[in-house]
């Protein structure tokens, strides 16, 4: 597969922040985005999607990538989890 | 499926159209009202819910507020033209937003031709959202994030069977009604056929085990979710700790690759080196990936090399787990134990030497358990008939182990009062 240009893997980035599959990143602490988060994330989108979990952006991942869909999150809240089980701890 | 945990605390809901779509080809306002309602009622024909629409006098007062809005919209989800975010919902709740369902304006809504986008099938899957369900990753499912085209004529429309389930999971499903259900507005469509009456029996199928009783088959702990089998059905329960449905589902349904009929799973366990799953039935079993049994399976039990103290071979299984305190795999069967340090995949294994050991060394848990789990901070649970014991991290000789209720701790079933763990008649009906 043709590898995606540098500007799909920040749209990627984007799109996965956007759906719930990475964390986005922190203003605070500056983190940015890990390789491993990435492919980690890529994974996660795939196997939810029913795709072969490759971890790349390959072409089948960028065209489901650019399909029509409901604008709300596949992976509901993960850091308002994490917060809420913060509470919980606290 | 998944639910977000938010349902609406009444199965009453008013809901009301605020605006129409404003692009070709201009669905005529009565057909924007009549899809609408028939999107409603995919969810109330298998539930108790009940749909109201809401004269235009009284808008506000709806749950469910429908709109066609473009770009930026004062929700702060801005939608981004054609293509791209189709629509979004908002969550059961208090908040006056909650249950609002937006529809991105600048599409082409149309019903069932293929030139533009489906409202009905949008619609469908945005309300699963204004009820309290997130995306699923089944197929089929409605709750899938990507839009999937036309879903047929919306007259004869039935929810996939993953959505069910879901929408059951937070409302129940639908009671045997005397009065026939009010037919929706149907101005210009089709006249819809008369709802069917509900099939849901009116007593517990029979057939289907209940989850009060115990005497589960094999227990174990997989990604996290803990899978409860019994016969042909399992249950499931997620790392919340909250049963995913009352109703069991059917192993063959889910898990694929066993042999058809199997109605007794003996252990189940997750293997920790790559996550394969394995299942033993009699003297054979089965690795599964992810849900899938792997081609070359099942294999003879001998594979493991099971040799009991007096020589026999093992015939079969009764439990497997994952120690967490060592990461070490155990077999049980008949009363003693084998322990193995497990690598890759590999048809021939050998438990570790010294092995068999009597089961009594467990003590204080039951020596034939029908399985056990690691759970929790890396305890062990040994489930036996109706109850369970945990053996706490890493301890083998405790005193004090209690008997605890699997039905009352794990299946969400009421608490007996007679019931002191073991066989129990609850008398409840599931």
């Amino acid at each position: 597969d043709l590898a995606p240009m540098p500007d799909q893997y920040s749209r990627g980035v984007d799109w996965l922040s956007r759906y719930g599959y990475l964390p986005p990143p922190d203003p605070h602490t500056g983190k940015l985005q890990t390789k491993e988060g990435i492919e980690r994330a890529i994974k996660e989108m795939q196997r939810f999607a029913g795709l072969k979990d490759t971890g790349k952006l390959d072409s089948d991942t960028l065209k489901l990538m650019n399909t029509p869909r409901c604008s709300l999150p596949d992976i509901i809240g993960s850091e308002d989890k994490l917060k809420k089980r913060r509470r919980k701890r606290r | 499926y998944a639910t977000t945990g938010l349902r609406w605390k009444k199965s009453d809901l008013m809901w009301s159209i605020q605006n129409y779509p404003s692009l070709p080809p201009f669905l005529k306002p009565s057909e924007v009202d009549t899809i609408m309602a028939y999107a409603l009622k995919a969810w109330s024909d298998v539930t108790n819910l009940k749909f109201h629409a809401t004269s235009s006098s009284e808008q506000d007062r709806a749950d469910i507020k429908i709109s066609f809005a473009r770009s930026l919209h004062d929700d702060g989800y801005p939608f981004d033209g054609k293509g791209g975010t189709l629509a979004h919902a908002f969550f059961p709740g208090e908040a006056d937003v909650a249950g609002d369902t937006h529809f991105d304006d600048e599409e082409s809504w149309t019903y069932i031709d293929d030139s533009g986008t489906d409202l009905f099938a949008v619609a469908v899957h945005e309300f699963g959202h204004a009820l309290g369900l997130s995306h699923s990753s089944s197929h089929p499912s409605i709750m899938r994030p990507y839009y999937q085209g036309p879903v047929g004529d919306i007259a004869s429309y039935t929810l996939p069977e993953d959505d069910r389930y879901a929408i059951q999971s937070l409302y129940g499903s639908k009671r045997r009604s005397s009065t026939p259900s009010p037919n929706h507005p149907t101005q210009n469509l089709p006249k819809p056929p008369s709802p069917p009456q509900p099939k849901v029996p009116s007593q517990p199928d029979p057939s289907v085990q209940n989850r009060c009783e115990g005497g589960f088959d094999a227990v174990a702990n997989i990604r996290g979710e803990v899978f409860f089998f019994k016969g042909p059905y399992f249950w499931r329960i997620q790392r919340s700790g909250s049963l995913v449905s009352f109703h069991p589902a059917l192993i063959k349904n889910f898990w694929i690759g066993l042999p058809p009929g199997t109605n007794k799973i003996d252990a189940v366990y997750e293997r920790q080196t790559d996550s394969r799953i394995i299942f033993f039935i009699g003297s054979q079993y089965w690795v599964f990936k992810d849900t899938m049994a792997i081609s070359g399976y099942p294999r003879p039990l001998s594979d493991w090399g099971l040799i009991s103290h007096d020589g026999s071979e093992v015939r079969r299984v009764d439990a497997a787990f994952i120690w967490a305190h060592n990461g070490k795999s155990y077999i049980f069967s008949g009363g003693e134990f084998w322990r193995f340090s497990e690598g890759p995949e590999t048809e021939k294994r050998h438990p570790d030497a010294g092995y068999p050991r009597n089961s009594s060394l467990w003590k204080g848990a039951p020596s034939n358990p029908d399985d056990i789990i690691t759970w929790e901070d890396g305890d062990a649970y040994f489930f036996k008939n109706n109850s369970y014991w945990i053996l706490k991290n890493g301890g083998l000789d405790q005193d004090n182990v209690s008997q605890k209720s699997t039905a009352v701790d794990w299946m969400m079933c009421p608490a007996n009062p007679s019931h002191k763990g073991g066989k129990c008649n609850c008398g409840l009906n599931g």
